[in-house]
């Protein structure tokens, strides 16, 4: 559902 | 992870240290916006709720938890520690912060990443931090003398977002080739937000001049 590739940001 | 993410992490790390040495050597918070502090709080509750349920790597965890734990320690140095509280400049720091949050809040309901508790508390910390500098920036211009710790710990602030730019660039063309709306405008506005801090800092550090923002 939500692109880990955004998600591994902080 | 790339060169630019990693150094904007570690931008953003110093911007910490620096701001916690100055707490903790001068016992004194002059010249820092609290209300900003309590905004940078609530960005980091809110972004990193992820925590609970997603594992990304031991490096992700350890940085949420620094973010986390230093933001509330430097809040709490700020609002409780006897000596440090009564250094506070609480008459000018005067910026109604919580029109950022509803505000952000809002504009989160309605442009949100994704139709769920969790992304729509993720984007509104997206949203708030692009802001959550306005407090501390408006503090600064109402100073007469900056400190050089509190210039530094600004300017590593805003070089932390102006790092993520890049990587956001390098990102999109080595793996992700997608366009990310929310993080991209709002880091472009978080950064933008700094420039004519940056023009003053820049200007101050070449002529060896205390740093001055005109009113």
């Amino acid at each position: 559902l939500v692109p880990t590739d955004l998600k591994d940001e902080l | 992870m790339n060169v630019f993410r990693l150094a904007g992490d570690m931008t953003h790390l110093l911007s910490i240290v620096v701001l916690l040495l100055k707490i903790r050597t001068t016992k004194s918070c002059a010249g820092i916006s609290l209300k900003t502090q309590e905004l940078y709080v609530l960005v980091f509750l809110t972004r990193y709720l992820d925590l609970f349920t997603r594992y990304f790597s031991v490096y992700n965890v350890l940085m949420k938890l620094i973010f986390i734990g230093t933001s509330v320690a430097i809040f709490w140095y700020m609002r409780y520690h006897k000596v440090v509280k009564q250094t506070y400049s609480k008459d000018l720091d005067s910026f109604r912060h919580y029109h950022l949050i509803l505000g952000c809040f809002l504009m989160a309901l309605l442009i949100p990443f994704d139709f769920s508790v969790t992304e729509v508390l993720w984007t509104f910390s997206i949203y708030l931090e692009a802001v959550a500098i306005l407090p501390q920036l408006v503090l600064l211009q109402k100073s007469r003398n900056i400190d050089n710790l509190t210039g530094n710990y600004v300017f590593l602030l805003g070089a932390y977002r102006a790092l993520y730019l890049l990587n956001w660039i390098y990102r999109f063309f080595t793996e992700i080739h997608k366009i990310r709306w929310i993080p991209w405008i709002s880091g472009l506005v978080q950064t933008a937000l700094y420039a004519d801090f940056f023009y003053y800092y820049i200007q101050s550090w070449r002529k060896h001049e205390e740093l001055k923002l005109p009113a």
